[in-house]
């Protein structure tokens, strides 16, 4: 298993703020969390209407989640298993090799 | 026997290594490799000067790949630009042309001890791998640490943090490296262009302040015609702007020294996707992301050879 196995079940979100309110709350929780910022690099850049990517640990997925939903903030799932992507990535390559 | 060497696949570092070892062997009127300095953790910065060695004082672009470590498309990029400039001197006149005219300065992987770490360790870390005294987190990111507005806003002051600027401007011995190498060069580099990913994005100055740049008629020509350069290729839309409005603001950036130091075109792409793959771009899109990309990096050197 490719970096044994460390990001079976982390995810990536995709969260675009639609208000102020939002962005406030987005900030807060990610002051109390720890996510991997794929893209803002931080929150400091947190805008209305901008894409906000964060890989998510297992975890804190279900943790997360349950706090967007609360607060009513959409989000979408762009990479459901992180791990499996990559390993899925790795055996295109191998058959690729094989042929 | 041939060199085989696949250019759309990833890389680890040792193998890049031993590539640039090949081009430079295998291609001694065109390639000249040589080492800037060590990273923090005591690996060489290579870099691979391209051009026709016949002509001197020449003009001179600068592309470094791989700041962020976990950026691979970067490196695969300049891996690519590499192959096509010495495979296509003989049969392409506008890119004879260039290499005749200019020289190239490649540094394929800038970032070496993040990207050796993101592919042994931690796939997705992007800041060095140089050591805080007082925390337990380790790296700075390679972006934030130049010498120009160096820590304000949009950089942060934690060492924990992934967009930490540093103790210091030029902090970090790979920063310094390649600031000194361009302060050196500063009569001939023309054009500098930093390799990132992803946002489909063409960046220029200012990236620390909402300001236009003096010589903006011609830097936004310029970008305008790298991005229709790389459209033609797929049909790919990147968007282009100053970096401060069309991305963020974020101070101590390499475009904004670059500029600062007298270069007049500083670049950075943010190349593919828009975060459907984000940092885990397949390599059946190496090939793609490349080829379109080698159109606008073109378009932006042969803009170096006329007048603005």
């Amino acid at each position: 298993k490719l970096y044994s196995n460390r990001y079976e079940g982390d995810q990536v979100l995709r969260i675009i703020p639609s208000s102020h309110v939002e962005i406030q709350l987005l900030k807060q929780l990610f002051q109390n969390m720890t996510v991997d910022f794929w893209q803002p690099s931080s929150t400091s850049f947190i805008h209305m209407g901008s894409s906000v990517d964060i890989h998510v640990g297992r975890n804190s997925t279900g943790r997360l989640k349950a706090h967007l939903q609360q607060t009513h903030i959409h989000y979408e799932v762009l990479i459901p298993n992180l791990q499996k992507e990559m390993e899925k990535q790795a055996g295109y390559r191998s058959s690729r090799k094989r042929r | 026997s041939e060199f085989q060497y696949d250019y759309e696949v990833y890389h680890p570092l040792e193998e890049i290594q031993s590539w640039m070892f090949e081009m430079n062997r295998t291609h001694p009127h065109l390639v000249d490799m040589f080492s800037i300095g060590r990273s923090y953790e005591g690996r060489p910065l290579y870099v691979l000067k391209l051009g026709n060695r016949k002509r001197l004082h020449k003009k001179a672009m600068w592309i470094d790949c791989g700041v962020h470590a976990r950026e691979w498309i970067g490196p695969a990029f300049c891996q690519w630009f590499v192959r096509e400039a010495v495979n296509s001197y003989l049969h392409d006149s506008s890119m004879r042309r260039l290499m005749n005219q200019l020289n190239f300065y490649i540094m394929p992987v800038f970032n070496v001890d993040g990207y050796h770490y993101s592919w042994k360790t931690d796939r997705f870390w992007r800041k060095t791998r140089s050591k805080n005294a007082k925390y337990h987190c380790r790296g700075v990111d390679a972006n934030r640490n130049w010498k120009v507005k160096w820590c304000d806003e949009g950089a942060s002051l934690h060492p924990c943090d992934d967009t930490y600027c540093g103790p210091f401007p030029e902090s970090e011995p790979e920063v310094k490296a390649v600031a000194r190498f361009l302060r050196k060069h500063r009569k001939h580099v023309k054009a500098y262009i930093s390799i990132h990913a992803y946002a489909q994005m063409l960046l220029y100055p200012y990236s620390y302040k909402y300001a236009t740049i003096p010589n903006f008629d011609c830097v936004e020509t310029a970008a305008q015609n790298a991005v229709r350069a790389l459209y033609s290729a797929y049909g790919v839309r990147y968007r282009y702007g100053p970096a401060s409005t069309t991305l963020y603001v974020s101070s101590g950036s390499s475009i904004d020294w670059a500029y600062k130091n007298g270069i007049p075109y500083a670049f950075a792409f943010e190349l593919r996707d828009t975060g459907y793959y984000g940092f885990l771009l397949p390599e059946a899109l190496i090939g793609p992301t490349c080829m379109e990309t080698m159109r606008a990096v073109r378009a932006i050197a042969s803009g170096l050879l006329k007048k603005c």
